[in-house]
């Protein structure tokens, strides 16, 4: 090779150079022309902009998704299945490594990702049947400390802060400063989700039931199973909302604009064990009574306290090698998770840097709840490699599935062709989960949920 | 992998003339310990 490599002689010939040239020309005057037609709701689909909604026999047209603008490396990022690649990752890492192969295997990621076998729980990796496993693995009790001040944020996760600071205008400064807003990457504000009084209410679901009745009389309410099937395909029971806990009674579900509300995962209250979550909820509620500012549930919802607040925000990017089990940083009551279906780029700091509004465009879990100085949202944004999110106390939600996909397609497809705008997420409500706080309540450092392979 | 946290937080308020203009410390808002970059594990203070 090196006798090749100093002997050969490089002949340039013309023609393959001008074609690599026109080549490269062309890509970048179809990269220039498509680059105006991106809105900030990239991760959404193309709207009349390219001409009529229908076509000639007046059948919806199909839309297409648009493709991020951004240099080469996007683009071609961007004509990849990567959910598809991801899933396909997912199963690869979920086959069983042979017996002797798996202590040399993970000690091999390790020395490449730079993971401390020193702090993982499980002493013997041979109980690793798989590289899926080993990267979900847990850590010994007691080598993540919390930090003493019961006013701090926590770290939720290992990672590198990629980001943080003080959001004005709505829009969060991305890395270089590219920015995108709030709305985008978290949903816009939802009256359901609002905060029902000034007090927390004593019994919160009498006034779920209130304000459920009142939505079905002057909304559009598609009665029971096969609509919001298209988005999750599956259906949820209403807890004891009603009238006690042995009631089971389906609730109509009511349609705004295309988006789908899904109201009280409430299978998931009787999965959790009941002694702790009365312990965090008995917590949980301490920390929110010493402050009145934790009753609200928007960041836009006014600000009539004595103490202005601002919206603050912190970027947390989790190497391969890290562990990837995020925690709760405060102690705080979830109220509702929207579930994005969007792609699944890397969200590498490279590509950070050089994709505009990477977050927007990915597929992400937004939880959003309240904590003693108000509104507090935790979104884990999944990747190529990680695809999957999981939430201990959602079992309902499936992230990175095919059957999700084509139900939030077929979602939005419904929206257009009843002329709705679709919103883009799927939402489910925590308000059964504790009937004091009115959603589900986690401590600081509770383990929340994880990243998984694929 | 990513975590976007985006929450509210006190702002801290006016200081008062007897205060002064630079004493930051008594008029309370959200203070951050990280900077870009920062390697943190779970359950270290991002803020306070």
């Amino acid at each position: 090779l090196r006798t090749a490599l100093g002997q050969t002689r490089t002949v340039w010939r013309p023609i393959p150079v001008v074609a690599g040239i026109a080549f490269l020309g062309a890509f970048q005057l179809y990269h220039t022309q498509t680059r105006g037609k991106a809105t900030d709701d990239e991760w959404t689909y193309r709207d009349s902009e390219d001409g009529p909604s229908e076509d000639e026999l007046g059948r919806p047209k199909k839309r297409k998704r648009i493709r991020p603008s951004g240099p080469w490396t996007v683009q071609i990022m961007s004509t990849l299945p990567l959910k598809a690649l991801s899933r396909i990752w997912g199963k690869f890492n979920s086959i069983d490594l042979p017996y002797y192969m798996r202590v040399p295997g993970f000690k091999l990621y390790g020395w490449v990702f730079g993971v401390n076998f020193n702090e993982i729980e499980e002493p013997d990796l041979h109980n690793f049947r798989n590289l899926a496993e080993f990267f979900y693995r847990t850590l010994k009790p007691g080598v993540r400390p919390l930090d003493p001040n019961p006013n701090a944020l926590l770290s939720p996760a290992d990672g590198k802060v990629v980001q943080f600071g003080v959001i004005e205008g709505g829009d969060i400064e991305q890395v270089k400063g590219v920015t995108y807003s709030v709305d985008a990457l978290l949903g816009e504000k939802h009256v359901d989700t609002a905060a029902p009084s000034s007090n927390i209410p004593s019994n919160p679901g009498s006034a779920q039931i209130s304000k459920s009745r009142r939505r079905e009389g002057d909304q559009e309410i598609i009665s029971a199973e096969e609509e919001f099937a298209q988005v999750n395909g599956i259906s949820y029971d209403l807890p004891s909302l009603f009238s006690g806990a042995s009631a089971k009674k389906r609730k109509p579900r009511s349609r705004e604009g295309g988006k789908l509300a899904v109201e009280d995962v409430n299978e998931l209250a009787e999965d959790q064990s009941t002694q702790s979550r009365a312990t965090s909820e008995a917590e949980v509620t301490a920390d929110l009574a010493r402050s009145p500012r934790a009753q609200k549930s928007w960041w836009s919802s006014g600000n009539e306290s004595e103490e202005p607040t601002a919206l603050y925000y912190c970027v947390v990017y989790l190497a391969p090698g890290d562990y990837h089990r995020f925690h709760s940083p405060v102690s705080w009551v979830v109220e509702s998770r929207r579930h994005f279906a969007g792609e699944l780029y890397s969200v590498s700091p490279y590509l950070q840097r050089t994709l505009p509004g990477l977050f927007t465009l990915n597929e992400r879990v937004v939880l959003l709840g309240r904590w003693k100085y108000g509104f507090f949202s935790y979104t884990p944004v999944g990747a190529t490699n990680v695809g999957s999110i999981v939430v201990n106390f959602d079992r309902e939600l499936r992230t990175n599935s095919l059957l999700t996909d084509t139900r939030a397609d077929r979602a939005a497809e419904n929206a257009a062709e009843s002329g709705e705008p679709y919103s883009g997420y799927a939402e489910a409500t925590y308000t059964a989960a504790s009937r004091v706080l009115g959603g589900h309540p986690l401590q600081r450092g509770e383990e929340m949920g994880g990243f998984q392979l694929g | 992998s990513t975590i976007v946290m985006v929450f509210e937080g006190p702002k801290g308020r006016r200081p008062t003339f007897d205060e002064g203009f630079m004493d930051q410390g008594r008029r309370g808002g959200w203070k951050w310990c990280i900077e870009k970059g920062m390697q943190v594990k779970v359950g270290e203070k991002l803020g306070y």
